[in-house]
């Protein structure tokens, strides 16, 4: 398979990399049976493999079908939607395409010199995506109740909310906690 | 804040397109507004002192307080608004709605969350027109127990038995060991009085596997464990302190022989046992529509801890970036982007596969209905690592949220720790990472086997015909 760093092309690579791990499985599996292992311990010891390859097929399903549905549902989507959507998907497909870019190698022909565009690329998107990103998460529309958080509030009021909440502590309902006679001053007063 | 007013000012898409094809249609997001603003109204004096400052038992009271307020809620105004349909359709904005009283999680979860999904699937008719209408009006209150103290994801280990009886047409469930008492459903602690307990059937001296039962726990006048039943709450635990796990176990427990689930076997009066579904899988039904479920839960999970460190991310300032200008936000540093853009897009990933992969229930069940169970496999494999790779990434995502947050966000105000130890707790549940992913390399292994003999395989392993012709 040659890499041309389309997502189309990546979720391609995504496949072919969970079909070496298959295979690779496959080998092990037959290969410690003709070694005198019964199946069940020759799946055993190629556990690791098999959890690999796994996840290697999930996470190509996992990208073919967000291209699909992202391609499909923006189908009718006005221009500038449609751009933001696709630079998320491209994100998530070279973002995994890095993380696995020993897996790529190997069982894929894609390059250092795809790797070093497909890094290009990547850190391009996370440049355009910035301008848009709390447009991003304000459209997943959580009401303030639902988020229930001081640091994502829609209002933004970060820092007196913290201190709203902390103030609620039962800590601070009394300003000497009795574990200061009880044990703190005895202790300075060396008669603990 | 002025910088998020910015933001908002500076963003060039229509927000509110991307939310309809989030929610799946301006019909729908239009739907869930109005369930949202219903139950928000009535939601927002539940907790005077924040929940996380009690102590267990009164976060448990507490949480049973809201549950019952919520439920309320449910029952006189949203139901009456959209009627029972959104139990179904709307059930994920029920879910989501739910977070504005529960900051965890409510002991009511696994009562419509698993007790009623699993009367509807494995239920007959008699059956379902039974026990569904005391549930949905909450005159009795069901969990979901089948994994034991000794025993997990591998369900055909399950020691509890249901020996059937013919003089008393009764089933005896017993558990013969500690490793067979029932650990960890949601509800079973001190909430629920009926229970589903997933056992070995046992009738005229044979073991036919594991089948459903209906069984009642607690009197529902006193709410005291019937005599034979052991029941409580297995302690404190990471995440879900509100969530009343329970343990449950019985001492040769009678139960009526009706109390069986039978869509799909059954025992007769002299304890004759017949098979009604042509598929020995059906059984799974359950398992796999609670995986399916899960990838939307840690999607929407995943979603809230985005909106909160992206949020922060451009309120908070740090550092300099040229010598004595002011401190830019952190959302202009490319390692805080790192860290956040691909957990947006991982929502988006997993909601839309999400919404695949329920699509594909639905049709596969239709196939089961009409007796083609091809399929089956497929789906299984399917939402069994579907199931591990979302609730593995979201839990990994949310962590990297709340690092990305620095100080505060180990705050349990952030919500960030609640958010990421409900996560991490998905990924064990209902079948763990490593467990769910073997059993979708046994389903790889043998469509490999398939491409390689020049049999057809199943849609989303189609690439291996390819692959195969390559390795040879």
């Amino acid at each position: 398979y040659k890499w041309n760093g389309s997502a189309e092309g990546i979720i391609k690579a995504a496949y072919y990399v969970a079909a070496g791990k298959i295979s690779s499985s496959v080998t092990s599996i037959r290969k410690r049976m003709k070694n005198g292992k019964a199946f069940e311990d020759a799946w055993e010891l190629t556990g690791v493999q098999l959890v690999a390859a796994a996840e290697a097929h999930c996470r190509a399903v996992i990208c073919d079908v967000y291209r699909k549905e992202t391609v499909r549902l923006t189908a009718n989507s006005s221009p500038n939607v449609k751009t933001v959507m696709d630079q998320l998907n491209m994100l998530y497909l070279s973002h995994w395409a890095l993380e696995r870019t020993g897996d790529l190698l190997r069982y894929t022909s894609t390059t250092e010199d795809d790797l070093i565009s497909c890094q290009q690329r990547y850190e391009e998107l996370l440049a355009a995506i910035r301008p848009n990103a709390v447009g991003l998460v304000d459209a997943f529309d959580f009401p303030d109740e639902i988020l229930q958080s001081t640091l994502g509030a829609y209002d933004g009021r970060v820092y007196e909310r913290l201190m709203e909440e902390a103030l609620k502590s039962p800590l601070n309902a009394e300003p000497v906690n009795r574990s200061f006679h009880q044990y703190l001053k005895p202790l300075m007063q060396g008669k603990l | 804040n002025e910088d998020l007013a910015k933001e908002r000012a500076r963003c060039d898409f229509n927000v509110s397109e991307i939310t309809n094809i989030l929610d799946g249609g301006i019909e729908r997001t239009k739907q869930r507004k109005k369930i949202e603003s219903i139950a928000l109204s009535n939601g927002k004096c539940c907790d005077v002192t924040p929940e996380e400052t009690l102590g267990p038992k009164e976060r448990y009271e507490n949480a049973i307080r809201k549950s019952c307020l919520y439920t309320k809620i449910v029952k006189d105004q949203v139901l009456t608004l959209t009627g029972l349909e959104v139990l179904g359709s709307n059930s994920s904005v029920l879910r989501r709605t739910a977070d504005a009283f529960f900051k965890d999680i409510s002991p009511f979860l696994l009562h419509l969350g698993m007790f009623v999904p699993t009367i509807m699937g494995q239920g007959t008719p008699e059956q379902q027109s039974y026990w569904l209408p005391r549930a949905l009006d909450f005159q009795i209150i069901g969990t979901y127990a089948q994994t034991e103290l000794g025993h997990g994801t591998f369900i055909r280990g399950l020691e509890t038995t249901a020996t059937y009886d013919p003089d008393t047409e009764e089933f005896v469930i017993h558990s013969p060991r500690l490793t067979s008492y029932k650990w960890w459903a949601g509800g079973l602690g001190k909430t629920s009085n009926y229970c589903i307990v997933v056992a070995q059937l046992y009738t005229q001296g044979k073991c036919y596997g594991i089948h459903p039962f209906i069984v009642q726990i607690r009197d529902e006048d006193t709410h005291m464990p019937l005599p034979g039943v052991r029941v409580g709450e297995i302690g404190p635990r990471m995440g879900f302190n509100t969530a009343d796990n329970g343990f449950l176990g019985f001492d040769h427990y009678r139960i009526p022989r009706n109390h069986m689930l039978m869509k799909n076997s059954q025992v007769l009066k002299d304890g004759t046992y017949v098979k009604v579904a042509s598929h020995s899988k059906l059984t799974y039904g359950t398992m796999v529509f609670v995986r399916v479920m899960l990838v939307n839960e840690v999607a929407f999970n995943l979603a809230k801890a985005a909106t909160i460190a992206v949020r922060y991310s451009a309120v908070r300032r740090q550092s300099e970036k040229i010598s004595g200008e002011p401190e830019p936000q952190i959302i202009d540093y490319v390692t805080q982007q790192h860290k956040l853009f691909v957990c947006i897009a991982t929502a988006h990933a997993l909601q839309l596969s999400s919404n695949w992969l329920w699509k594909t229930f639905s049709a596969v069940l239709a196939d089961m209905r009409g007796g083609n169970t091809e399929n089956l496999p497929e789906l299984h494999a399917l939402s069994s690592c579907l199931k591990a790779l979302s609730t593995s990434d979201s839990a990994a995502l949310i962590e990297q949220c709340r690092l990305a947050c620095g100080g505060h966000g180990y705050m349990l105000s952030s919500n960030l720790p609640l958010l990421y130890s409900f996560v991490t707790a998905t990924r064990t549940y209902e079948g763990d990472y490593t467990v769910l992913l073997l059993q979708t390399a046994r389903f790889l292994i043998k469509a490999w086997e398939q491409a390689e003999s020049g049999n057809p395989v199943t849609p989303t392993v189609s690439y291996m015909e390819e692959a195969v012709v390559g390795n040879k």
